[in-house]
């Protein structure tokens, strides 16, 4: 997957993430025309039966489609539908402030960890006061589907030992490919950053 | 008298002009000279994962394109820097800005399902993990026309204009990328590359192309040339798509080239949170901007700050909150269902936007990380490592 962020001089902006899945795709090559073939429906495996994990609900939800309640699950189809697009973690996003006159393009790449990613990219640089390069340069850590969290080498020893003091259960991840790419426009200043995890570098004028 | 009067409120009147013109100066010359850092760009910029793309996002915009032709410029780029993390055989989603309008709007264009892809697809997904190897799982690819969609309707340059850079790289002296390169010589990748079709490409032999060595790509300059020059619809409809369609035929794969013309990318309104003096603008599901909404409205509740983390316990708790505030978020991921192919499920992202499910979430978190999965709807989960 891959993220662009892009500010331009009259303050629109745009935010695009890209993808055909995990590495290399679903390996197929068509060598006529010279293009990698997506494995997206590799992501259908991920969809869950509706309603199989429902947060206790507010005292006045009553459940149903637009409540936090379960849709039953006779209504969930086990094959995928034609036309159907399977589930993403995909986030493109922009946040703006007028009373601020800021804004932040931001998105992320990285199958599962994007959200992660994009999360603490967004803490760090909104509530914490990192500039965006700390922002995104800073370690995560991610928390794995079985409520294990799993962290960035490097991310700091003191708060790892202070969760596992609160009972949080750690588990290690072989590979981080999180990258987030991001623009920032702070009154007249505009600051790109592209992630140095990838090896990237932002341009502008 | 009167005359001498005159000439000293004259004198007056003009010191207080010339007082005020060089005040009003000075503040304007202070704000052209605002002190942004030694990072910060003054009119705008690209942030692509590659230098040689986002140069090519920002040469874009100098030459007058709008963002989004930028944006089309440095993904056609990156497909072919980083040819494992995206390109034509893929799929796309824009979140896009309008400044004038003051308007958000979503191009989805990522791949859907084709209409016969195996209806016992969903048997294989133990056998599939963790690449996905094979051409069963491959979708109808968005890429082309979310360009072409977002293009029309926010364009400014000509649409050969934003593939002839990406063209000029591969029709000179290309070498292989850096980061393509690790990824070649992976230890865990290398078996699965070099039993599949793109060993044609990326190795000689069982030898992966050498770092920064020559790398021809003609097939993928032709088809960038000719999707420059008769557009999107020559791989949707034309002599492109039938050439893919063949080539994925004879590895197996069911896509056909109705598939190909059927596919419409989706264009529909941003989701919108409210965040303390931010709203965030991301895309609804089957994207993940709904979760992303929810676990930051979760969090800003806690009001975090530089004080929060100025001491390690601070940081210890806040990391605690952030944590399971993350446990919480994966229990609702089964609402990014796809409302446009499943009408019954249209609506059952929304409490996530709601105060109402954030507020309840704030509750449930106390200071403990040791609670069952139950507690967080997480005890019929399974892994959801979806891209």
């Amino acid at each position: 997957t891959s993220h662009v962020s892009v500010l331009g001089e009259d303050g629109s902006a745009v935010s695009a993430t890209s993808t055909i899945n995990t590495p290399f795709g679903a390996m197929v090559y068509s060598p006529r025309t010279g293009i990698l073939l997506n494995n997206e429906l590799l992501d259908l495996c991920w969809r869950r039966p509706p309603g199989s994990s429902i947060t206790p609900a507010p005292a006045t939800d009553g459940g149903g489609p637009g409540g936090c309640g379960a849709v039953p699950d006779t209504t969930y189809p086990r094959v995928p539908v034609p036309g159907e697009r399977p589930p993403s973690s995909m986030v493109p996003s922009i946040l703006i402030s007028a009373a601020r006159g800021s804004k932040l393009v931001i998105g992320g790449a990285g199958g599962e960890l994007i959200i992660s990613a994009v999360v603490q990219a967004v803490m760090n640089k909104l509530w914490l006061g990192l500039d965006l390069s700390e922002a995104i340069a800073a370690p995560i850590l991610h928390v794995g589907s079985q409520g294990r969290v799993e962290f960035e080498p490097s991310f700091s020893q003191e708060v790892q030992n202070g969760l596992r003091e609160r009972g949080h259960s750690q588990s290690q991840r072989p590979f981080f490919l999180n990258v987030v790419q991001a623009v920032a426009q702070e009154g007249t200043c505009v600051y790109a950053v592209s992630d140095s995890r990838k090896g990237g570098e932002a341009a502008g004028y | 008298m009167a005359c001498g009067r005159r000439a000293t409120l004259s004198l007056v009147l003009l010191g207080l002009a010339l007082t005020l013109a060089i005040v009003v100066l000075a503040v304007v010359l202070s704000r052209r000279h605002t002190p942004c850092g030694p990072n910060a760009f003054f009119r705008a910029a690209v942030a692509a994962d590659s230098k040689v793309c986002s140069g090519i996002g920002r040469a874009i915009l100098e030459q007058q394109g709008s963002p989004v032709d930028a944006t089309i410029a440095a993904l056609v780029c990156t497909g072919v820097i980083n040819p494992q993390s995206m390109g034509l055989g893929g799929g796309v989603i824009f979140t896009i800005y309008n400044a004038t309008t003051g308007k958000v709007e979503i191009i989805n264009a990522r791949e859907s399902v084709p209409a016969n892809s195996d209806p016992d697809l969903l048997t294989q997904c133990d056998r599939a993990m963790p690449l996905g190897k094979g051409s069963q799982w491959i979708g109808v690819p968005g890429e082309l026309r979310g360009y072409a969609e977002a293009h029309r309707r926010h364009g400014r340059l000509p649409w050969a204009q934003l593939f002839q850079p990406t063209i000029e790289l591969l029709r000179g002296d290309f070498h292989l990328p850096s980061i393509l390169s690790q990824f070649l010589n992976s230890s865990f990748l290398r078996p699965s590359l070099t039993t599949s079709s793109l060993r044609q490409l990326f190795f000689n032999g069982t030898e992966p192309l050498q770092p920064q060595g020559p790398f021809p790509w003609p097939a993928l300059a032709a088809t960038l040339e000719t999707v420059a020059a008769e557009g999107a619809e020559a791989f949707y409809k034309g002599r492109l798509g039938r050439m893919l369609v063949e080539d994925v035929a004879k590895e197996g794969g069911r896509l056909t080239m109705k598939d190909l013309g059927d596919f419409h990318p989706e264009v529909l309104d941003a989701l919108e949170m409210s965040l303390g003096d931010y709203t965030l603008y991301s895309p609804p599901p089957p994207a993940g901007g709904a979760i992303l909404s929810f676990i930051l409205n979760v969090l800003r509740g806690f009001n975090f700050s530089a004080d929060s983390v100025a001491s390690p316990e601070g940081s210890v708790d806040m990391y605690h909150h952030l944590v399971e505030t993350f446990k919480f978020a994966w229990g609702q991921k089964w609402r990014l269902w796809d409302p446009r192919s499943h009408r019954n499920m249209q609506n059952v992202s929304l409490p996530l936007l709601g105060e109402e499910l954030a507020r309840h979430t704030r509750q449930q978190i106390d200071g403990s990380g040791d609670h069952r999965l139950s507690h967080y709807s997480l005890e019929r989960t399974w892994d959801h490592r979806m891209g």
